[in-house]
Order: C-alpha cells, then sequence, then structure tokens
C-alpha cells in the first residue's frame, strides 16, 4: 500500500 | 535519486524556464499553446495534491511547488497579462478528445480505486498526451519559433531521461510503476518526430519549418 501511494518521483 | 532523475528533473525545470523568459523577454506568446499549458496546469494541481498529505523530502517539496507556481504564472501570462498576443487561432486541439479518453482509462487502470489515487493515475495518462495542442498547433502554422522548439526539446528530453531513470531504478532497486513506465513510453513516443526535426534542423541553424 505505502510503495504505492507514496510517489517520489515528480 | 539517480543522475537520470536529477538531470529529468533539470531538463523539466530549464523547460517551463525558457518558456517563460521567451514570454517575458518577447512579450508575447504567440506560437504556444494555451491548451497545452492548461492541460499541464491541470496535472500539477492532480498529481501534486500529496503537498497537503505527506512530506517526502525537501527537494520533492520545493521542486512541486516550483514547477506548480511557473505553471499559473504561464497560464496567467497566455491568458492575462499577454492574452493579445495569443495566437488562438491556431490553437483549435479540441481538449474533449483528450480529456475523456484519459478520465475513462484512469478510472480503468488505476492501483487504487480511491480518489487521491485516481488523480495521480489521470495526472500521468495527462501528462503523456498534453503536448498535443501544442504540437497540433506547429503543424497548423508550419513553424516553430527556435526558442519554442528548445523549450519542446527540454520537455521530451525530460520523459526520456525519467524512461532511464525507470530501467536504473528497476536494476538497482527492483521497483517499477507500470502506469509511469507505459504512459512515459507513450509521451516520450510523440516527441521523437520532434526531435528528429530537432537535430536535423534547428541545431544546424535552421528554422523549424514544416514541408
Amino acid at each position: 500500500e505505502d510503495e504505492k501511494t507514496i510517489k517520489d518521483e515528480l | 535519486m539517480n543522475v537520470f532523475r536529477i538531470l529529468g528533473d533539470l531538463s523539466h525545470l530549464l523547460a517551463i524556464l525558457i518558456l517563460l523568459a521567451k514570454m517575458w523577454r518577447s512579450k508575447s506568446c504567440a506560437g504556444i499553446s494555451g491548451k497545452s499549458q492548461v492541460l499541464f496546469a491541470l496535472v500539477f494541481s492532480t498529481r501534486y495534491l500529496d503537498l497537503f498529505f505527506v512530506f517526502i523530502s525537501l527537494y520533492n517539496l520545493v521542486m512541486k511547488v516550483i514547477y506548480l507556481l511557473c505553471s499559473y504564472i504561464t497560464i496567467y501570462m497566455i491568458y492575462g497579462k499577454l492574452r493579445k498576443t495569443y495566437d488562438r487561432e491556431n490553437d483549435t486541439f479540441r481538449l474533449e478528445f483528450l480529456l475523456i479518453p484519459v478520465i475513462g482509462l484512469s478510472f480503468l487502470e488505476n492501483y487504487d480505486f480511491i480518489p487521491t489515487e485516481l488523480l495521480w493515475t489521470f495526472s500521468i495518462y495527462l501528462e503523456a498526451v498534453a503536448i498535443l495542442p501544442q504540437l497540433f498547433m506547429i503543424s497548423n502554422t508550419g513553424e516553430a519559433e527556435t526558442i519554442t522548439t528548445h523549450y519542446l526539446f527540454f520537455l521530451g528530453l525530460y520523459r526520456a531521461l525519467y524512461l532511464a531513470n525507470w530501467i536504473w531504478r528497476y536494476h538497482t532497486e527492483k521497483f517499477y510503476d507500470q502506469i509511469a513506465i507505459i504512459s512515459g513510453v507513450v509521451q516520450t513516443i510523440f516527441y521523437c518526430d520532434f526531435f528528429y526535426l530537432y537535430i536535423t534542423k534547428v541545431l544546424k541553424g535552421k528554422k523549424l519549418s514544416l514541408p
């Protein structure tokens, strides 16, 4: 879940 | 963060600044598609809603704020301050032809059926096609100012560098995001024809004009 909801790219 | 990612972000920023500088210095937005710029503002606005929910890094926050601000300043220039120079007769792309399929696709293909995730997905799909009104405008007029072609070059280069970033991340972190990758490939393909003209004409000192 977290990997998909937190996006570090712009 | 790898070198492709940093260069990609800087290339994106440079493109945005080139466009603003062109309008600022020439006091004209001739040859610029206001419709593409509205789509890019929509892309940033829907993707960067996470500014309100998560803190990722100072870099991430600052870049998002800069992109958003520049994007709204660009729209203000085109539809406000410099509206007399806006070439609306040649900016005739029908936005509903992009928006309706993109909205539909984001409901069909997403990671999670929640508003923030749907908006993020929408922004990724929309970004892939947001440049089409601009390319359509150039094909309408048959030419583009050299400064506009520099803008397009760096905007295309940004997503191409992101492709290298994704390949790198897959090999080093086993990380991949298929929605971003597939859309990024599509987005980059739209620029290929332009890249060819840019390299064969603009870099040799000629103006970009279509036969």
